[in-house]
Protein backbone atom coordinates (compact mmCIF):
# COMPACT_ATOMS: atom_id res chain seq x y z
CA UNK A 1 0.00 0.00 0.00
CA UNK A 2 2.85 2.88 0.63
CA UNK A 3 4.41 2.20 -2.42
CA UNK A 4 1.32 2.69 -4.79
CA UNK A 5 1.43 0.98 -8.16
CA UNK A 6 3.27 -1.89 -6.39
CA UNK A 7 0.60 -4.55 -5.53
CA UNK A 8 -0.40 -8.01 -5.48
CA UNK A 9 -3.53 -8.00 -6.43
CA UNK A 10 -3.17 -8.69 -10.05
CA UNK A 11 -1.76 -12.32 -8.90
CA UNK A 12 -4.92 -12.55 -6.68
CA UNK A 13 -7.16 -11.77 -9.53
CA UNK A 14 -5.28 -14.53 -11.91
CA UNK A 15 -5.45 -16.47 -8.80
CA UNK A 16 -9.07 -15.74 -8.45
CA UNK A 17 -9.74 -16.74 -11.94
CA UNK A 18 -7.90 -19.87 -12.13
CA UNK A 19 -10.05 -21.44 -9.11
CA UNK A 20 -12.43 -22.43 -12.17
CA UNK A 21 -12.58 -25.75 -12.24
CA UNK A 22 -11.36 -26.32 -15.90
CA UNK A 23 -8.62 -24.41 -14.58
CA UNK A 24 -7.88 -26.74 -11.48
CA UNK A 25 -7.62 -29.77 -13.58
CA UNK A 26 -6.64 -28.93 -17.00
CA UNK A 27 -9.41 -29.38 -18.91
CA UNK A 28 -10.03 -26.31 -20.55
CA UNK A 29 -9.40 -25.51 -24.32
CA UNK A 30 -5.82 -24.65 -25.88
CA UNK A 31 -6.90 -20.71 -26.02
CA UNK A 32 -8.45 -20.70 -22.42
CA UNK A 33 -5.11 -22.33 -20.94
CA UNK A 34 -3.25 -20.30 -23.12
CA UNK A 35 -5.37 -16.96 -21.34
CA UNK A 36 -4.77 -18.34 -17.93
CA UNK A 37 -1.00 -18.67 -18.29
CA UNK A 38 -0.81 -14.82 -19.94
CA UNK A 39 -3.17 -13.50 -16.49
CA UNK A 40 -0.89 -15.55 -14.14
CA UNK A 41 2.36 -14.12 -15.93
CA UNK A 42 1.40 -11.11 -15.62
CA UNK A 43 0.39 -11.15 -11.94
CA UNK A 44 3.98 -12.70 -11.33
CA UNK A 45 5.38 -9.88 -13.36
CA UNK A 46 4.09 -7.51 -10.33
CA UNK A 47 4.50 -9.64 -7.83
CA UNK A 48 8.38 -9.46 -8.49
CA UNK A 49 8.06 -5.77 -8.09
CA UNK A 50 6.40 -6.18 -5.16
CA UNK A 51 9.34 -8.24 -3.39
CA UNK A 52 12.16 -6.48 -5.10
CA UNK A 53 10.53 -3.16 -3.13
CA UNK A 54 10.50 -4.99 0.32
CA UNK A 55 13.84 -6.98 -0.03
CA UNK A 56 15.92 -3.99 -2.28
CA UNK A 57 13.51 -1.17 -1.41
CA UNK A 58 13.02 -0.45 -5.31
CA UNK A 59 11.13 -2.42 -7.66
CA UNK A 60 13.44 -2.76 -10.26
CA UNK A 61 16.69 -4.09 -8.62
CA UNK A 62 15.74 -7.20 -8.01
CA UNK A 63 16.13 -9.99 -10.82
CA UNK A 64 14.47 -13.32 -11.41
CA UNK A 65 15.09 -16.01 -13.69
CA UNK A 66 12.00 -17.97 -14.63
CA UNK A 67 13.74 -20.72 -16.15
CA UNK A 68 16.02 -22.02 -13.92
CA UNK A 69 15.16 -25.38 -14.38
CA UNK A 70 16.28 -25.47 -17.98
CA UNK A 71 19.67 -23.23 -17.12
CA UNK A 72 18.22 -20.41 -18.89
CA UNK A 73 19.32 -17.11 -16.89
CA UNK A 74 20.86 -13.73 -19.09
CA UNK A 75 21.23 -12.34 -15.48
CA UNK A 76 24.02 -14.73 -13.70
CA UNK A 77 25.94 -15.64 -16.86
CA UNK A 78 26.77 -11.84 -18.10
CA UNK A 79 27.18 -10.56 -14.66
CA UNK A 80 30.90 -11.28 -12.91
CA UNK A 81 29.54 -9.80 -9.23
CA UNK A 82 25.80 -10.35 -7.67
CA UNK A 83 24.29 -11.54 -4.70
CA UNK A 84 21.76 -14.82 -4.74
CA UNK A 85 18.53 -13.84 -2.00
CA UNK A 86 17.32 -16.94 -0.88
CA UNK A 87 13.62 -16.93 0.74
CA UNK A 88 12.01 -19.71 2.75
CA UNK A 89 8.79 -19.09 3.15
CA UNK A 90 8.20 -22.32 5.99
CA UNK A 91 8.61 -21.19 9.25
CA UNK A 92 11.41 -23.18 9.92
CA UNK A 93 15.39 -23.20 9.03
CA UNK A 94 16.12 -25.26 5.91
CA UNK A 95 19.16 -26.35 3.41
CA UNK A 96 18.57 -26.30 -0.57
CA UNK A 97 20.71 -26.67 -3.23
CA UNK A 98 21.02 -23.24 -5.64
CA UNK A 99 21.82 -24.30 -9.12
CA UNK A 100 22.65 -21.09 -11.40
CA UNK A 101 23.10 -20.96 -15.08
CA UNK A 102 26.76 -19.85 -16.06
CA UNK A 103 29.16 -19.63 -19.13
CA UNK A 104 32.75 -21.85 -17.57
CA UNK A 105 34.83 -20.16 -20.07
CA UNK A 106 38.42 -20.22 -18.36
CA UNK A 107 36.86 -18.40 -15.07
CA UNK A 108 36.34 -19.86 -11.64
CA UNK A 109 33.67 -18.87 -9.17
CA UNK A 110 33.99 -18.39 -5.65
CA UNK A 111 30.59 -17.96 -3.25
CA UNK A 112 30.38 -16.19 0.20
CA UNK A 113 27.87 -16.16 2.46
CA UNK A 114 27.36 -12.57 3.04
CA UNK A 115 26.04 -12.72 6.62
CA UNK A 116 28.90 -14.64 8.12
CA UNK A 117 31.90 -13.95 5.37
CA UNK A 118 32.23 -17.30 5.15
CA UNK A 119 33.35 -19.06 1.56
CA UNK A 120 30.66 -21.73 0.55
CA UNK A 121 31.58 -24.52 -1.21
CA UNK A 122 30.48 -24.87 -4.94
CA UNK A 123 30.70 -26.79 -7.78
CA UNK A 124 30.52 -26.20 -11.45
CA UNK A 125 28.53 -29.21 -13.56
CA UNK A 126 28.30 -29.43 -17.17
CA UNK A 127 24.56 -28.77 -18.89
CA UNK A 128 22.96 -32.14 -19.51
CA UNK A 129 21.65 -33.06 -22.77
CA UNK A 130 18.34 -33.38 -22.21
CA UNK A 131 18.56 -29.56 -21.40
CA UNK A 132 20.41 -28.75 -24.12
CA UNK A 133 17.06 -30.39 -26.26
CA UNK A 134 14.69 -29.20 -24.37
CA UNK A 135 16.02 -25.58 -24.60
CA UNK A 136 16.46 -25.93 -28.09
CA UNK A 137 18.07 -22.88 -29.46
CA UNK A 138 17.66 -20.51 -26.50
CA UNK A 139 20.72 -19.49 -24.25
CA UNK A 140 24.17 -20.57 -24.39
CA UNK A 141 24.90 -21.58 -20.28
CA UNK A 142 27.66 -24.54 -20.68
CA UNK A 143 27.37 -25.04 -17.12
CA UNK A 144 25.51 -24.84 -13.60
CA UNK A 145 27.12 -23.55 -10.51
CA UNK A 146 26.11 -25.59 -7.41
CA UNK A 147 26.22 -24.71 -4.08
CA UNK A 148 24.26 -25.41 -0.70
CA UNK A 149 22.62 -22.59 0.80
CA UNK A 150 22.53 -24.25 4.17
CA UNK A 151 20.06 -23.25 7.37
CA UNK A 152 17.91 -20.18 5.62
CA UNK A 153 16.23 -18.88 8.24
CA UNK A 154 12.71 -19.12 8.85
CA UNK A 155 10.06 -16.58 6.88
CA UNK A 156 13.42 -14.79 6.20
CA UNK A 157 16.62 -15.13 3.79
CA UNK A 158 19.67 -15.60 3.36
CA UNK A 159 22.44 -13.53 0.57
CA UNK A 160 25.54 -15.01 -1.20
CA UNK A 161 27.77 -13.36 -2.79
CA UNK A 162 29.10 -15.08 -5.97
CA UNK A 163 32.00 -14.09 -8.07
CA UNK A 164 33.45 -14.95 -11.25
CA UNK A 165 37.21 -14.48 -11.56
CA UNK A 166 39.50 -15.43 -14.01
CA UNK A 167 42.65 -17.70 -12.98
CA UNK A 168 44.89 -14.98 -12.52
CA UNK A 169 42.65 -13.51 -10.10
CA UNK A 170 42.21 -16.77 -7.99
CA UNK A 171 46.19 -17.20 -8.09
CA UNK A 172 46.15 -14.11 -6.08
CA UNK A 173 43.58 -14.64 -3.78
CA UNK A 174 45.50 -17.65 -3.03
CA UNK A 175 47.19 -15.83 -0.26
CA UNK A 176 44.21 -14.44 1.67
CA UNK A 177 43.27 -16.71 4.75
CA UNK A 178 39.61 -17.47 4.00
CA UNK A 179 40.05 -18.38 0.64
CA UNK A 180 42.46 -20.95 2.19
CA UNK A 181 40.75 -22.97 4.35
CA UNK A 182 37.94 -23.12 1.73
CA UNK A 183 40.59 -24.81 -0.26
CA UNK A 184 41.39 -27.29 3.01
CA UNK B 1 29.95 -52.37 -18.66
CA UNK B 2 30.64 -52.31 -14.86
CA UNK B 3 27.58 -51.20 -12.69
CA UNK B 4 27.63 -47.29 -11.77
CA UNK B 5 26.76 -46.08 -8.06
CA UNK B 6 26.07 -42.64 -6.52
CA UNK B 7 25.81 -42.28 -3.29
CA UNK B 8 25.23 -39.76 -0.36
CA UNK B 9 25.02 -40.01 3.57
CA UNK B 10 21.56 -41.14 3.18
CA UNK B 11 21.11 -43.52 -0.33
CA UNK B 12 23.38 -45.21 -2.58
CA UNK B 13 21.92 -46.01 -6.17
CA UNK B 14 23.55 -48.90 -8.03
CA UNK B 15 22.50 -48.72 -11.66
CA UNK B 16 23.44 -51.87 -14.12
CA UNK B 17 25.62 -51.01 -16.58
CA UNK B 18 24.44 -53.65 -18.83
CA UNK B 19 21.30 -52.13 -19.57
CA UNK B 20 21.26 -48.56 -18.00
CA UNK B 21 18.20 -49.63 -15.35
CA UNK B 22 18.35 -48.59 -12.00
CA UNK B 23 19.05 -51.94 -9.92
CA UNK B 24 19.17 -51.20 -6.37
CA UNK B 25 18.65 -48.48 -3.84
CA UNK B 26 19.94 -48.78 -0.48
CA UNK B 27 19.32 -46.39 2.94
CA UNK B 28 22.13 -46.31 4.53
CA UNK B 29 20.85 -45.15 8.14
CA UNK B 30 18.48 -48.24 8.08
CA UNK B 31 20.25 -50.43 6.45
CA UNK B 32 17.78 -50.76 4.27
CA UNK B 33 18.74 -52.12 0.42
CA UNK B 34 16.32 -52.77 -1.87
CA UNK B 35 16.23 -54.11 -5.68
CA UNK B 36 14.66 -51.75 -7.84
CA UNK B 37 14.02 -51.35 -11.16
CA UNK B 38 12.67 -48.64 -13.27
CA UNK B 39 11.31 -48.02 -17.34
CA UNK B 40 9.58 -45.90 -18.88
CA UNK B 41 6.40 -47.21 -20.75
CA UNK B 42 3.88 -45.60 -22.97
CA UNK B 43 0.26 -46.55 -23.13
CA UNK B 44 -1.17 -46.52 -26.17
CA UNK B 45 -4.39 -44.62 -26.13
CA UNK B 46 -7.99 -45.38 -26.72
CA UNK B 47 -9.69 -44.00 -29.88
CA UNK B 48 -12.48 -46.19 -28.66
CA UNK B 49 -13.57 -49.74 -29.57
CA UNK B 50 -16.52 -52.65 -29.79
CA UNK B 51 -16.79 -52.32 -26.27
CA UNK B 52 -16.94 -48.50 -25.88
CA UNK B 53 -16.55 -46.01 -28.09
CA UNK B 54 -14.81 -44.00 -25.14
CA UNK B 55 -11.49 -42.39 -25.92
CA UNK B 56 -9.12 -41.14 -24.31
CA UNK B 57 -8.79 -37.54 -23.34
CA UNK B 58 -8.67 -34.81 -21.09
CA UNK B 59 -11.29 -36.32 -18.82
CA UNK B 60 -10.57 -39.87 -19.01
CA UNK B 61 -7.17 -41.78 -19.56
CA UNK B 62 -8.26 -45.54 -21.46
CA UNK B 63 -6.05 -47.39 -22.63
CA UNK B 64 -6.20 -49.56 -25.58
CA UNK B 65 -4.69 -52.29 -23.97
CA UNK B 66 -3.31 -53.32 -20.44
CA UNK B 67 0.10 -53.60 -21.96
CA UNK B 68 2.56 -50.61 -21.80
CA UNK B 69 5.37 -50.36 -24.65
CA UNK B 70 8.86 -49.73 -24.16
CA UNK B 71 10.22 -46.18 -24.70
CA UNK B 72 13.25 -47.68 -25.23
CA UNK B 73 13.82 -49.69 -28.85
CA UNK B 74 15.46 -52.78 -26.47
CA UNK B 75 14.70 -52.38 -22.79
CA UNK B 76 18.20 -51.04 -23.11
CA UNK B 77 19.05 -47.55 -21.12
CA UNK B 78 22.36 -45.48 -22.58
CA UNK B 79 24.03 -44.33 -19.33
CA UNK B 80 26.13 -40.93 -18.57
CA UNK B 81 27.72 -40.31 -15.16
CA UNK B 82 27.73 -36.70 -15.85
CA UNK B 83 28.96 -36.35 -12.12
CA UNK B 84 30.69 -39.12 -10.46
CA UNK B 85 32.01 -39.00 -6.70
CA UNK B 86 32.35 -35.25 -6.50
CA UNK B 87 31.06 -33.44 -2.85
CA UNK B 88 28.11 -31.48 -3.53
CA UNK B 89 25.97 -33.77 -6.31
CA UNK B 90 26.00 -36.40 -8.07
CA UNK B 91 24.34 -36.92 -11.79
CA UNK B 92 23.61 -39.83 -13.61
CA UNK B 93 21.82 -39.07 -17.17
CA UNK B 94 19.57 -41.68 -18.89
CA UNK B 95 18.12 -41.83 -22.11
CA UNK B 96 15.71 -43.61 -22.51
CA UNK B 97 14.88 -42.50 -26.23
CA UNK B 98 15.18 -39.66 -27.81
CA UNK B 99 12.27 -37.79 -26.39
CA UNK B 100 12.98 -39.71 -22.75
CA UNK B 101 15.31 -38.64 -20.79
CA UNK B 102 15.83 -38.77 -16.71
CA UNK B 103 18.91 -37.49 -14.68
CA UNK B 104 19.07 -39.18 -11.43
CA UNK B 105 20.61 -36.76 -8.64
CA UNK B 106 22.10 -37.14 -4.90
CA UNK B 107 22.96 -33.92 -3.28
CA UNK B 108 25.38 -34.49 -0.10
CA UNK B 109 23.40 -33.76 2.95
CA UNK B 110 19.94 -34.26 1.57
CA UNK B 111 17.41 -37.14 2.59
CA UNK B 112 16.10 -37.77 -0.87
CA UNK B 113 16.28 -39.14 -4.06
CA UNK B 114 15.84 -36.75 -7.38
CA UNK B 115 14.74 -37.91 -10.36
CA UNK B 116 15.02 -35.11 -13.18
CA UNK B 117 12.55 -36.21 -16.54
CA UNK B 118 12.52 -34.65 -19.46
CA UNK B 119 9.71 -36.04 -22.21
CA UNK B 120 9.03 -35.18 -25.42
CA UNK B 121 8.15 -34.11 -28.25
CA UNK B 122 6.22 -37.01 -28.19
CA UNK B 123 6.36 -38.89 -31.84
CA UNK B 124 3.25 -38.97 -33.85
CA UNK B 125 4.19 -39.90 -37.50
CA UNK B 126 2.75 -43.52 -36.30
CA UNK B 127 -0.58 -41.82 -35.39
CA UNK B 128 -0.54 -43.57 -31.89
CA UNK B 129 -2.19 -41.67 -29.32
CA UNK B 130 0.64 -41.84 -26.49
CA UNK B 131 0.55 -41.67 -22.19
CA UNK B 132 3.86 -42.04 -21.35
CA UNK B 133 4.91 -43.49 -17.06
CA UNK B 134 7.60 -44.18 -15.54
CA UNK B 135 7.17 -47.74 -13.34
CA UNK B 136 9.46 -48.76 -10.21
CA UNK B 137 9.66 -52.44 -9.47
CA UNK B 138 10.31 -53.61 -6.51
CA UNK B 139 10.27 -56.35 -4.34
CA UNK B 140 7.56 -55.72 -1.40
CA UNK B 141 4.50 -57.74 -1.13
CA UNK B 142 2.34 -54.39 -0.81
CA UNK B 143 -1.18 -56.57 -1.71
CA UNK B 144 -2.75 -54.98 -4.05
CA UNK B 145 -2.54 -51.71 -1.95
CA UNK B 146 -1.28 -48.34 -1.97
CA UNK B 147 -1.23 -44.67 -0.95
CA UNK B 148 -1.99 -41.61 -2.57
CA UNK B 149 -3.24 -37.85 -1.40
CA UNK B 150 -6.14 -36.47 -2.16
CA UNK B 151 -6.07 -33.22 -3.82
CA UNK B 152 -2.93 -32.58 -1.07
CA UNK B 153 -4.76 -33.19 2.07
CA UNK B 154 -5.56 -36.50 3.55
CA UNK B 155 -3.86 -39.63 2.24
CA UNK B 156 -6.22 -42.38 1.47
CA UNK B 157 -5.52 -46.01 0.88
CA UNK B 158 -6.12 -46.86 -2.31
CA UNK B 159 -6.45 -51.41 -2.89
CA UNK B 160 -6.52 -52.28 -6.59
CA UNK B 161 -9.87 -53.20 -8.67
CA UNK B 162 -11.79 -52.23 -5.19
CA UNK B 163 -14.04 -49.51 -3.79
CA UNK B 164 -15.20 -49.43 -0.57
CA UNK B 165 -18.62 -48.56 -0.83
CA UNK B 166 -19.67 -50.49 -3.20
CA UNK B 167 -18.98 -53.57 -5.11
CA UNK B 168 -16.93 -52.89 -8.58
CA UNK B 169 -17.29 -54.60 -11.33
CA UNK B 170 -13.85 -53.63 -12.82
CA UNK B 171 -13.98 -53.42 -16.45
CA UNK B 172 -10.91 -51.18 -17.27
CA UNK B 173 -7.91 -53.25 -15.36
CA UNK B 174 -5.25 -50.06 -15.89
CA UNK B 175 -7.86 -47.05 -16.00
CA UNK B 176 -9.89 -48.04 -13.52
CA UNK B 177 -6.96 -48.69 -10.82
CA UNK B 178 -5.53 -45.06 -11.48
CA UNK B 179 -5.80 -42.05 -8.46
CA UNK B 180 -5.04 -38.78 -9.06
CA UNK B 181 -1.58 -37.87 -7.03
CA UNK B 182 -1.25 -34.27 -6.41
CA UNK B 183 1.90 -34.30 -4.00
CA UNK B 184 2.98 -38.09 -3.22
CA UNK B 185 2.17 -41.79 -4.20
CA UNK B 186 3.42 -44.73 -1.99
CA UNK B 187 3.49 -48.02 -0.90
CA UNK B 188 4.68 -50.88 1.30
CA UNK B 189 5.14 -53.79 3.20
CA UNK B 190 5.72 -54.64 6.69
CA UNK B 191 8.86 -53.02 7.12
CA UNK B 192 9.53 -50.97 4.25
CA UNK B 193 7.71 -48.24 2.44
CA UNK B 194 8.70 -47.13 -1.05
CA UNK B 195 7.56 -43.08 -1.51
CA UNK B 196 7.61 -40.96 -4.58
CA UNK B 197 6.75 -36.94 -4.15
CA UNK B 198 5.74 -35.23 -7.38
CA UNK B 199 6.24 -31.40 -8.39
CA UNK B 200 2.65 -31.37 -10.07
CA UNK B 201 -0.53 -33.47 -10.28
CA UNK B 202 -0.28 -36.41 -11.91
CA UNK B 203 -2.03 -39.66 -12.22
CA UNK B 204 -0.65 -42.96 -10.15
CA UNK B 205 -1.17 -46.68 -9.21
CA UNK B 206 0.30 -49.71 -8.16
CA UNK B 207 -1.14 -52.15 -11.12
CA UNK B 208 1.22 -55.21 -9.77
CA UNK B 209 2.34 -55.78 -6.07
CA UNK B 210 5.59 -54.61 -5.69
CA UNK B 211 4.92 -51.31 -8.36
CA UNK B 212 4.26 -47.59 -8.38
CA UNK B 213 3.84 -45.96 -11.68
CA UNK B 214 3.25 -42.21 -12.25
CA UNK B 215 1.84 -40.21 -15.81
CA UNK B 216 4.20 -37.40 -17.00
CA UNK B 217 3.03 -36.49 -20.29
CA UNK B 218 0.08 -37.22 -22.89
CA UNK B 219 0.01 -36.81 -26.45
CA UNK B 220 -3.36 -37.60 -27.66
CA UNK B 221 -5.29 -37.64 -30.94
CA UNK B 222 -9.06 -38.16 -29.80
CA UNK B 223 -11.14 -36.11 -27.66
CA UNK B 224 -13.31 -38.03 -24.96
CA UNK B 225 -16.39 -36.19 -25.75
CA UNK B 226 -17.20 -34.84 -21.89
CA UNK B 227 -16.38 -31.17 -23.20
CA UNK B 228 -13.19 -29.98 -24.03
CA UNK B 229 -14.04 -30.62 -27.82
CA UNK B 230 -10.56 -30.83 -28.72
CA UNK B 231 -7.73 -33.38 -27.93
CA UNK B 232 -4.56 -33.01 -25.65
CA UNK B 233 -1.82 -32.31 -28.54
CA UNK B 234 -0.20 -29.32 -27.86
CA UNK B 235 2.37 -28.60 -30.24
CA UNK B 236 4.51 -26.18 -28.28
CA UNK B 237 6.74 -23.43 -29.86
CA UNK B 238 8.17 -25.54 -32.70
CA UNK B 239 5.24 -27.23 -34.31
CA UNK B 240 6.21 -30.60 -33.03
CA UNK B 241 5.33 -31.20 -29.55
CA UNK B 242 5.20 -30.38 -25.78
CA UNK B 243 8.27 -30.87 -24.09
CA UNK B 244 7.87 -31.90 -20.05
CA UNK B 245 10.17 -30.98 -17.41
CA UNK B 246 9.33 -32.70 -14.40
CA UNK B 247 11.22 -34.19 -10.75
CA UNK B 248 10.36 -37.26 -8.87
CA UNK B 249 11.49 -37.36 -5.49
CA UNK B 250 12.27 -40.51 -4.11
CA UNK B 251 12.21 -42.24 -0.75
CA UNK B 252 13.00 -45.86 0.41
CA UNK B 253 12.68 -45.91 4.23
CA UNK B 254 11.53 -48.16 7.15
CA UNK B 255 8.09 -48.05 7.54
CA UNK B 256 8.65 -46.41 11.06
CA UNK B 257 10.58 -43.64 9.93
CA UNK B 258 8.38 -43.41 6.16
CA UNK B 259 6.03 -40.65 6.94
CA UNK B 260 8.52 -38.30 9.20
CA UNK B 261 10.94 -38.07 5.61
CA UNK B 262 8.17 -37.96 3.53
CA UNK B 263 6.12 -35.12 5.64
CA UNK B 264 9.11 -32.92 5.86
CA UNK B 265 10.56 -33.34 2.85
CA UNK B 266 6.85 -32.57 1.28
CA UNK B 267 7.31 -28.82 2.79
CA UNK B 268 10.74 -28.02 1.44
CA UNK B 269 9.36 -29.09 -2.01
CA UNK B 270 5.81 -27.25 -1.96
CA UNK B 271 7.18 -24.29 -0.24
CA UNK B 272 10.06 -24.29 -1.63
CA UNK B 273 12.71 -21.26 -1.58
CA UNK B 274 12.86 -18.24 -3.95
CA UNK B 275 15.88 -17.69 -5.65
CA UNK B 276 16.10 -13.66 -6.74
CA UNK B 277 19.28 -12.21 -7.96
CA UNK B 278 21.09 -8.91 -7.52
CA UNK B 279 24.30 -7.34 -9.04
CA UNK B 280 27.26 -6.16 -6.61
CA UNK B 281 27.14 -2.53 -7.43
CA UNK B 282 27.87 0.20 -4.18
CA UNK B 283 24.31 1.39 -3.60
CA UNK B 284 23.16 -2.46 -3.26
CA UNK B 285 26.19 -3.19 -1.14
CA UNK B 286 25.18 -0.06 1.35
CA UNK B 287 21.64 -2.06 1.36
CA UNK B 288 23.19 -5.16 2.10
Amino acid sequence: AKTGTVSSQKLREAMGVAQHHDAVSGTEKQHVANDYAKRLYKGREVCKAVISTAVMGNPDDLHFCDYLNITLCDFTQKTDEFTVVVYNPLARNIPTYVRLPVSDDSGTFTVKDKLTGMYVGSQIVPVTQPTLLVRRNKGNADSELVFKADNIPPLGFSEFSVIKSNFSDVYKKTNNKGFHRRVR
Amino acid sequence: GGDVTIANEYFKVVFDGSNGQMKTIANIESGITLPVMQQMFWYNASMGNNISLQKSGAYVFRPNSSTPFHCTQDGKIELEVLQGDTPLVQEVVQKFSDWAWQVVRLYSGMRYIEAEWTIGPIPFDDGYGKEIISRFYFPLQTNGEFYTDANGREILKRKKNFRPTWTLNQSEPVAGNYYPVNSRIYTNDTKTQFTILTDRSQGGSSLFNGTLELMMHRRLFGDDAKGVGEPLNETGQFDDGLIARGKHFILVDSLSDAAKHHRLLAEEIYMSPLVSFYANVSTNDRRS
